[in-house]
């Protein structure tokens, strides 16, 4: 996945079979954003695969005052990566069950 | 706990918390 400078991972083990999962969002390199970026810390989530859109809940963070509006773009990007990544993995493991 | 919480109006919970350092010394 592209290096965003956002970094996004599981905050809890994926059991292949929930829908819902915890993941974990922190800005590893603040200068590769665009607005100005207040340190906030690692912001964990919840994310719904399959019924959830990543741009959705990265607008949520600017709304929440994580991010700046012309950074919403790379969130959800980064967001969308991992969530791409943790199918993709779900989809193998399914696969080599068989 | 420094682990602070924000709601978001359409209802989602944020948990905000220090950056997982052992992670970023991955890099």
């Amino acid at each position: 996945a592209e290096d965003t400078g956002v970094r996004v991972e599981l905050a809890e083990e994926d059991d292949g079979q929930k829908a819902s999962i915890a993941l974990k969002l922190w800005v590893e390199d603040h200068k590769k954003l665009k607005g100005k970026y207040k340190e906030t810390g690692a912001i964990e989530f919840t994310f719904d695969l399959e019924k959830e859109v990543p741009e959705v809940v990265a607008q949520e963070m600017v709304e929440s005052g994580f991010f700046h509006e012309s950074d919403a773009k790379t969130v959800g990007k980064s967001l969308r990566d991992r969530v791409a990544l943790i199918k993709w993995r779900r989809e193998r493991t399914a696969s080599a069950a068989l | 706990s420094a682990a602070a919480q924000v709601v978001h109006s359409a209802g989602r919970k944020f948990i905000v918390s220090p950056v997982p350092e052992a992670r970023l010394k991955e890099q």
